[in-house]
């Protein structure tokens, strides 16, 4: 029932630059 | 590649700090964990810079947070 946590953890790829938990909001 | 210091990460903005912390951790966590290793990174990036720095000088460190963050990873999949 709770959805909120299905895209963590926010994953990181060299090179592309990190938007860490600031990506959780559209 | 020449160590990551405190004054470089001082010098850099916030979002850039994360970055340069990322960039460096996740050879060294590809290395233990390829498959999770981007996952692993992301986790680890939540926690304060200068631990982060800490971790990098202290592949002891680094490798024991890396096996709890694949033990939270896993117990988070599980569900």
């Amino acid at each position: 029932s709770n959805g909120s946590s299905i895209s963590w953890p926010p994953e990181f790829h060299p090179g592309v630059p990190w938007k860490g938990l600031q990506n959780i909001d559209p | 590649q020449e160590p990551l210091t405190s004054s470089m990460l001082a010098a850099a903005p916030p979002q850039e700090q994360k970055q340069l912390l990322g960039e460096r951790l996740y050879p060294l966590i590809h290395s233990m964990h390829s498959a999770l290793a981007g996952k692993i990174t992301g986790m680890l990036l939540e926690i304060d810079n200068s631990e982060l720095l800490h971790m990098l000088e202290s592949p002891e460190s680094l490798h024991a947070k890396v096996e709890e963050a694949v033990a939270v990873l896993q117990a988070h999949q599980a569900k």
